[in-house]
């Protein structure tokens, strides 16, 4: 996985939207 | 022995770096977006293999996880909630998956609804620690679990449909 420049709240936000 | 399609879908999850869990703080944070960068792909996979099989959120400390799963059977989609909590020793301790509405419906189950998983995950778990995350332990866990028991489940008349209104 490659996290950089990403937030948590970001990935959580795109988890959700799936 | 893992069966093919589940060792093919493995491959294509994204390992994970970092060893931390629930009390180390900054480390578990950046564990956390590790794991939803695997997840994230993972759904992307399977969106892209046409079997979206699963959801899944976490509170906010990315403690406890919940969501849903599907599972086709006869043309028929059955929805089943999923749940667990992450435990203090993990990584080193997988998950225990959890689905609350097949409590006591099957005996491939521990009470509350945790799903019995067979003798080759902890093992497999244990050596590819902390490369395995959450995304793994869906794959390897409860998808192998759902394929097996819903069916027979199905069959034996102790779940049914339930028509979505």
């Amino acid at each position: 996985v490659d996290t950089s420049g990403v937030s948590l709240d970001d990935l959580m936000a795109q988890m959700k939207a799936m | 022995m893992v069966d093919e399609a589940t060792k093919k879908s493995l491959t294509c999850i994204p390992v994970l770096k970092t060893k931390a869990g629930p009390r180390d703080k900054d480390l578990w944070v950046q564990r956390l977006k590790e794991e939803y960068q695997a997840l994230i792909q993972y759904v992307q996979n399977n969106k892209g293999a046409d079997n979206d099989w699963f959801r899944l959120e976490s509170n906010k400390e990315g403690t406890r996880w919940f969501g849903k799963c599907w599972y086709i059977h006869n043309l028929l989609k059955y929805e089943f909630d999923i749940e667990f909590d992450i435990p203090v020793t993990y990584p080193a301790t997988a998950p225990e998956i959890a689905l609350p509405e097949l409590d006591g419906k099957t005996a491939k189950m521990y009470r509350g609804g945790k799903i019995c998983l067979t003798d080759h995950f902890k093992p497999l778990w244990a050596r590819n620690v902390p490369k395995f995350g959450i995304a793994h332990a869906m794959a390897l866990g409860l998808g192998p679990w759902l394929a097996v028991e819903i069916p027979d489940m199905i069959e034996k008349g102790v779940i049914s449909y339930k028509e979505k209104t």
